[in-house]
């Protein structure tokens, strides 16, 4: 998992998306 | 370039141009190494890019290289946590957080957007706890400035730049989804509201553009979803 690279990426396009949002809220 | 010689060159003192150079060839190494490389750079790095950007941040009167030289370690701590261990190290450095809510300021832009998307990714990916150090830093960059702490990203979605108009939405989004109690999202989003948000809303509604649309209707929905609970 420490060698995971892309985290952020990940993060931002799931803000972007709203995904993160609702992924939240659950 | 190996990560002990970018260590030796920010130590150094380097500055300008020369900075620039450093950091911009930096992010590319972060950006591109495996994460034991970022670990290795990181032990000492990251405190010497945020000492350095502490400098920049509060020299007296910046310069546009300095400006310029901000935004580029903005997007070095970016590349830095682009893994968990980079993230875990930034969520543990308090003044990581209170350097990048010192740095949302509208009147740069493209530095403030990347600033402002870090800062919703830190609220929704963190305990809390870390919704609370990022407010309690974004107050801290108010009260230096002398102004209303949310009065910055309201500012920012007044820009004419679409980009930095959704980034400052997906925050507001962030901060007013994050807390677990009702009465503390209640508290955000009315104090947002009053900062000139509520103003501000029905001219963004009128803007066609899909990722503004849907952080809009993220707002809207988690607003109704709160009023039925309230």
């Amino acid at each position: 998992e420490n060698d995971e690279t892309g985290v952020m990426d990940s993060l931002l396009e799931a803000l972007q998306s709203g995904a993160a949002f609702r992924e939240r809220r659950k | 370039i190996s990560p002990q010689e970018f260590l030796s060159e920010l130590k150094s003192g380097v500055m300008d141009e020369r900075l620039f150079a450093c950091l911009d060839s930096l992010r590319v190494s972060l950006t591109s190494n495996p994460v034991s490389w970022v670990q290795s750079f990181g032990h000492e790095g990251l405190g010497l890019l945020l000492d350095i950007l502490e400098r920049l941040l509060f020299k007296k009167q910046p310069e546009k290289l300095d400006k310029k030289n901000q935004h580029k370690i903005v997007q070095c701590l970016k590349a830095f946590m682009n893994n968990k261990y980079g993230l875990d190290r930034i969520l543990g450095e308090e003044k990581s957080l209170a350097l990048l809510a010192r740095a949302i300021d509208p009147s740069q832009s493209g530095m403030m957007t990347d600033v402002v998307k870090l800062l919703s990714a830190i609220c929704i990916v963190g305990e809390e706890n870390t919704l609370e150090k990022v407010l309690e830093a974004i107050t801290t960059a108010g009260e230096w400035r002398a102004i209303e702490r949310f009065s910055p990203i309201v500012q920012g979605l007044r820009d004419r730049s679409i980009q930095l108009q959704v980034a400052c939405m997906q925050l507001i989004n962030a901060l007013v989804t994050s807390p677990d109690e009702l009465d503390f999202r209640l508290h955000i989003r009315n104090e947002f509201m009053r900062c000139g948000l509520k103003e501000i809303l029905p001219q963004l509604m009128t803007i066609r553009n899909e990722a503004l649309d849907i952080q809009l209707k993220v707002f809207e929905e988690h607003k109704e979803e709160d009023m039925m609970e309230f």
